[in-house]
């Protein structure tokens, strides 16, 4: 498989909602 | 069409070099989330910010960063062969891009990954760091007496004796059966003890008793018998940390455990250096702007893993010619602890093109472990770095934040922070 690894989700929230299967991704200033 | 988008999309970054080199000193972010639900802070292990940092103020050496890179590839190894098994793949060949080929041992994922959160145990509650982990399972700790070995660790070592809310599992739990589908070792027994084992890609290991205990997140977050590994020998390169806190997608795991009070959803927004801090949250809680969703992907239902479905990726604003089968054939997995995402070779040829021609006003150097297209910006103070995206189902466009697009090494050495799998069915 492709990795999407952690170096390319700098500045993004990254959300995991397991309970509806699903995965989301927010700017973030963080 | 100029509109402010297309001029957006196609508008370099421009980048200042020297604020890519890691620095000494933390800084933490000011603004903590605004949230309701238990927050945690992130810390990258070997940055400023962690206690763990065993090398105090000092930048970590050419051969350590290198070594970073190589766990890295014991780690998409050890994805690789646990998803080639469950697909009946007959077995893994080896990464073709990297200079030196790394054996590969099946197993959970490295435990080794970057980046740590600290959390309280027991009655009272004692502070471990442990590594978040998206793509394993069990959480665990070191635990005294240590029948066998336990590796240093900063934090004095978790004893289960002096906790009023530990307890053992028995072995004819159905947890305890569980744990075969969970690491991939079948649990042992002793004296009614259930005892769980755990081995990693890099050959890093965890045996010890399945326990429950009280899991402290915050001051108003705690979970009460919290299904643990209490390791009793344990051997890697887990480098301080007091152990793992595992996240992915299985009942043992932390979002699983914790899934009545959290509703199985939690987020994170890792550092975005090694100098700063993020956060760990769980539970529902509103970002600053609405998050984006792509749905988790099929390919990896039946696996602890969090699959995503790549769909296209854009260089310097243009989608590059890449056919849908590329990214559909092997499938894609979201990992907190894999630091390069890996692409299928032939989206990464077409990216490194892509990038190289953009890029081509710069002077080469040579290449750095996995990464191979990399560059000499000695004497230049500012460079234009070209936009990255990726696409996921769903109309989901993640564009890559500069810092997330370049691994500066050094001055004389900055790369693009991207690799190719070995082959297209990896």
């Amino acid at each position: 498989v492709g990795i999407f690894g952690n170096f390319q989700h700098l500045k993004w929230e990254v959300a995991y909602d397991v309970g509806k299967e699903r995965v989301g991704f927010s700017p973030s200033a963080c | 069409k100029d509109t402010a988008d297309t001029r957006h999309r196609y508008r370099p970054h421009i980048v200042k070099i020297s604020s890519l080199l890691a620095s000494n000193v933390c800084n933490p972010i000011t603004e903590a989330p605004h949230h309701k639900k238990a927050t945690l802070k992130v810390v990258h292990k070997h940055g400023p910010c962690s206690h763990l940092n065993q090398l105090g103020d000092q930048k970590m050496s050419a051969s350590d960063e290198i070594k970073l890179l190589e766990q890295d590839q014991l780690r998409v190894n050890s994805i690789h062969s646990q998803l080639s098994k469950r697909s009946g793949d007959p077995g893994f060949r080896g990464p073709k891009s990297t200079k030196s080929a790394i054996p590969v041992r099946s197993g959970q994922t490295i435990g080794s990954g970057n980046y740590i959160v600290t959390v309280g145990l027991g009655t009272p509650k004692k502070q471990l760091s442990l590594v978040l982990d998206t793509g394993s399972a069990l959480s665990w700790t070191q635990c005294e007496p240590c029948v066998r070995y336990c590796y240093a660790q900063k934090e004095p070592i978790f004893k289960p004796l002096e906790s009023t809310s530990y307890a053992n599992v028995s072995c004819a739990s159905e947890l305890c059966n569980a744990l075969e589908s969970t690491t991939g070792v079948s649990p042992g027994c002793i004296t009614s003890t259930c005892e769980y084992g755990v081995q990693y890609g890099d050959n890093s290991y965890s045996v010890g008793y399945l326990s429950k205990e009280r899991l402290t997140l915050t001051s108003s977050d705690v979970i009460e018998n919290f299904y643990f590994g209490c390791g009793q020998n344990n051997r890697g390169l887990f480098r301080g940390a007091a152990g793992l806190l595992g996240l992915s997608r299985d009942r043992l795991s932390l979002i699983f455990q914790s899934g009545k009070k959290y509703g199985r959803y939690f987020s994170y927004c890792l550092p975005s250096s090694r100098s700063s801090t993020g956060f760990l949250s769980f539970g529902y809680r509103r970002p600053r702007k609405a998050f984006k969703f792509t749905p988790l992907s099929s390919l990896t239902k039946d696996t602890q893993f969090y699959g995503l479905d790549m769909t296209g990726i854009s260089v310097g604003g243009k989608t590059l010619p890449i056919t849908a089968s590329v990214f559909s054939k092997a499938g894609t997995v979201i990992d907190s602890g894999t630091v390069i995402t890996r692409l299928p070779p032939k989206a990464y040829d077409a990216v490194r093109k892509a990038f190289r021609q953009l890029m081509s006003d710069y002077k080469a150097a040579q290449s750095y472990s996995i990464l191979d297209t990399c560059y000499d910006f000695t004497g230049v103070e500012s460079v234009f770095v070209p936009k990255i995206s990726f696409f996921f189902s769903g109309g989901v466009e993640v564009e890559v934040d500069v810092s997330g697009i370049i691994y500066a090494v050094s001055q004389s050495q900055v790369c693009l922070a991207l690799a190719g799998n070995g082959d297209d069915s990896d």
